[in-house]
């Protein structure tokens, strides 16, 4: 028996919009430390991983490891059903194929249930190595989000520039050219505000603005996100779930041909 | 430039 639920369930419905744009569909591996879900977009540009701690639920039991393949389109449409206060419950029996979930309004007088069936997916795992980052950015997500779409609009490619002055996102395209410096924050009253970054060594690394666009989907997560990038490897976009977890996205840099 | 792919970073589990 699988069963998870967590009277935030806006929490479930913002995640699947954070990820529903990106995957089409993903594997929720649930064992007794929570629920895991990793999966590539189509290209294989870009990778999403998803944890949800059991501790962050308010009751979870999960007896037997289990993996379920969901479409990602329709586990979205059956999330859009719940109202944003309501207590959201997914379970399942052991070897299943299907997932039910049940929405509670907050006075208990409305209960849904929606049951989906599962996919057996054979998607492909990937390790993901620890990694000491020479740059990590923290900032304000929506000032992240911000940055992302006004630089689309020059460019197919953004280059983030990571020195211990600050961080510059740039662009060029037809129409010019747009540049963003954003300083570390000098006195840190609200820390959710603030530009943090800590650097060992300046990094310059180029992305694809799309799939920036795509994670910051997560924006409504957490009012913050963390940046971390090296040279030549993926940069990673965290998103911190209060008290539950975390949505982390890798991103494969563009290199000069 | 071109777009490298994630599975020229990660390796399979």
């Amino acid at each position: 028996m699988f069963e998870a639920r967590l009277l935030r369930g806006s929490i479930l419905k913002k995640v699947l919009e954070a990820i529903k744009d990106l995957l089409t569909q993903a594997t929720f591996d649930c064992d007794d430390s929570g629920i895991q879900l990793q999966a590539m977009d189509n290209s294989h540009v870009s990778l999403v991983s998803l944890q949800l701690r059991a501790d962050g639920f308010d009751k979870y039991r999960c007896d037997r490891n289990i993996s379920m393949g969901m479409n990602l389109n329709s586990v979205a449409k059956i999330l859009k059903c719940a109202g944003d206060k309501d207590t959201v419950t997914m379970k399942a029996q052991d070897n299943a194929d299907t997932v039910t979930f049940v929405f509670e309004s907050p006075n208990q007088e409305k209960v849904s249930d929606y049951e989906m069936k599962l996919m057996n997916l054979d998607l492909e795992h990937l390790g993901i190595p620890e990694t000491e980052y020479s740059c990590t950015i923290r900032m304000p997500s929506a000032e992240f989000a911000r940055i992302c779409r006004d630089l689309s609009q020059f460019g197919d490619s953004m280059v983030i520039a990571c020195t211990k002055e600050g961080v510059k996102f740039s662009a060029t395209g037809e129409i010019g050219s747009a540049n963003i410096k954003l300083a570390q924050t000098a006195s840190v009253d609200k820390e959710e505000e603030a530009v943090i970054i800590e650097m060992d060594e300046p990094v310059t690394l180029t992305f694809a603005c799309q799939y920036l666009n795509y994670f910051t989907k997560a924006t409504s997560l957490s009012p913050q996100v963390q940046l971390s990038m090296s040279a030549d490897v993926p940069l990673v976009v965290e998103y911190r779930i209060q008290d539950i977890g975390h949505i982390r996205y890798y991103l494969a840099p563009k290199i000069e041909d | 430039m071109s777009q490298k792919t994630i599975t020229a970073y990660f390796s399979s589990r």
